[in-house]
């Protein structure tokens, strides 16, 4: 059981490595502080997720849960947006990450459904075959995780 | 071998969904 309830998020932090982000991305608690999952974005599509909003993350969070926070709810609206302004996709059927578990508690089901939510945009965007490509390379426990997660989303989405 | 064949199978139903997403327009919809 408690297997499952990571397997998710377990499987997309190894996806989210292939971006080499610059801030460290092995745990759950490494992403709690927004940085990685934030440079993450800025390589799958730098015009709308622009230098700009990426200097708007703190990257001197440390512990500070309610920083952690911020930079966090920052991301998740401009995804949220992303979806809807560049994807033309609703996706009010996901259930919204609790953000306040993962800044606090480094919640791995919470972080999942966020990772989940950019691994979204990353399939989707304008350099998507790149990213599926790399998806394609990668273990293949690691693909089904992904697969059902794609999937999963795409049943939620509404044109 | 039965797990050799699943194997297989595994790997053909992963190559289809990242084929098809590959071939899915980009974006959204025209």
């Amino acid at each position: 059981m408690e297997e499952n309830k990571t397997a998710l998020v377990e499987s997309l932090i190894i996806w989210l490595q292939t971006f080499n982000t610059p801030a460290p991305c092995r745990t759950v608690e490494d992403l709690t502080t927004g940085a990685a999952i934030s440079q993450a974005l800025h390589q799958i599509d730098p015009a709308w997720f622009s230098n700009q909003w990426l200097s708007r993350i703190k990257t001197d969070v440390e512990d500070n849960w309610r920083l952690k926070m911020n930079n966090l709810k920052k991301i998740l609206q401009m995804v949220i947006n992303y979806y809807n302004e560049v994807l033309a996709q609703e996706i009010s059927d996901f259930p919204s990450p609790d953000l306040a578990k993962v800044a606090e508690h480094s919640h791995p089901v919470e972080m999942g459904r966020l990772l989940q939510l950019v691994l979204g945009c990353a399939v989707r965007c304008e350099r998507k075959q790149d990213y599926i490509q790399i998806i394609m390379t990668l273990e293949e426990s690691v693909q089904h995780v992904v697969m059902t997660a794609i999937q999963e989303l795409m049943s939620k989405e509404i044109m | 071998d039965p797990n050799m064949k699943a194997g297989a199978a595994n790997e053909g139903v992963l190559a289809n969904f990242f084929n098809s997403l590959l071939s899915k327009k980009t974006g959204a919809p025209g």
